[in-house]
């Protein structure tokens, strides 16, 4: 039987390409309908980077049909097959290093320019 | 390629001029800043080659279009630096000119004297960076420069065709620019 998800040590073989977000590995192959502790960080990510609207809780640590629709959204915008789920290709991508500019631009973006 | 929400880009009458100057207070420790002006002079004159826009360092910071800097945590902008790796840089749309860089990346001028296997290397973050501060948001092919990530010791610094199209629509093409100059590489992964 394999350990919980939230606490199964990371693979040896695992490159760890961030020191920001290395706990995204402990995600992999979790989807919808479950409870990840500390799966609040990747929504804050998912968030801040414009997948996940600021309106949405992102809080819970639940893996709702919010986040399942960021996490496919996301896959969707970089090219990766759309599962919805937390897949070995989707968490290396989010683990790697990067611009720190939103990918979806909303209106109220920072980024705009401010007069 | 992508644009920022309205499409903005710097108004004045094109051919035109634009001056960068660095933050006299806000430098990477590990960098010489005579290595760091001639990494940033290479990433300008990247964009200079394909649309009609020079960049001139200016003397003066305060007065300059493009503000570049390095910087720790929070900086004052609401985005935040994150430390090691995460977060490596972050440009502001036109006609902002913030170009600011996270002071706590192992920056890189080349990977032959830094051996450090977080080092990333400037001069692809710094192209990348005056994509933004030019108009151009993130794009979704994996090969271009303005693809929003970057793996440690990676670099992505030659401009694609999917980059030369989405800057060429806001400002032009420079008329010295030849697309067939482009290697075979520059071009096959995008539209041929």
């Amino acid at each position: 039987r394999t350990a919980p998800l939230s606490s199964s040590p990371e693979p040896a073989t695992t490159i760890n390409h961030n020191s920001t977000w290395p706990n995204f590995q402990k995600f992999l192959d979790a989807s919808k309908g479950r409870h990840f502790s500390g799966i609040s960080e990747l929504k804050k990510y998912m968030q801040r980077f414009g997948y996940l609207q600021v309106t949405d809780t992102t809080s819970g640590d639940e893996f709702d049909e919010r986040f399942e629709f960021a996490v496919a959204r996301y896959q969707r915008k970089l090219g990766l097959t759309v599962t919805g789920k937390l897949d070995s290709d989707t968490i290396s991508e989010m683990t790697l290093p990067r611009c720190g500019v939103s990918d979806t631009l909303p209106t109220s973006n920072l980024h705009a320019v401010r007069h | 390629y992508n644009y920022f929400n309205g499409k903005p880009r710097w108004s004045r009458a094109i051919p035109t001029t634009l001056t960068y100057a660095f933050s006299p207070n806000c430098m990477a420790s590990n960098l010489k800043l005579s290595d760091i002006r001639l990494v940033f002079r290479r990433a300008f004159s990247r964009w200079s080659a394909v649309i009609p826009v020079n960049f001139t360092e200016a003397e003066t910071y305060g007065f300059s279009d493009i503000k570049i800097g390095f910087y720790t945590g929070d900086h004052d902008d609401g985005e935040p630096f994150d430390g090691v790796l995460g977060v490596l840089a972050h440009g502001f749309s036109p006609e902002s000119g913030k170009l600011h860089l996270d002071a706590a990346e192992t920056w890189a001028l080349d990977f032959e004297s830094e051996k450090s296997r977080v080092a990333v290397d400037l001069e692809s973050v710094a192209t990348h960076e005056i994509g933004h501060v030019l108009g151009l948001a993130h794009s979704f092919d994996k090969e271009s420069v303005m693809y929003p990530s970057l793996k440690p010791r990676e670099k992505k610094m030659d401009l694609k065709v999917d980059d030369i199209e989405g800057i060429q629509q806001l400002y032009g093409s420079n008329p010295n620019f030849n697309i067939k100059t482009l290697s075979q590489s520059d071009t096959s992964s995008n539209h041929g």
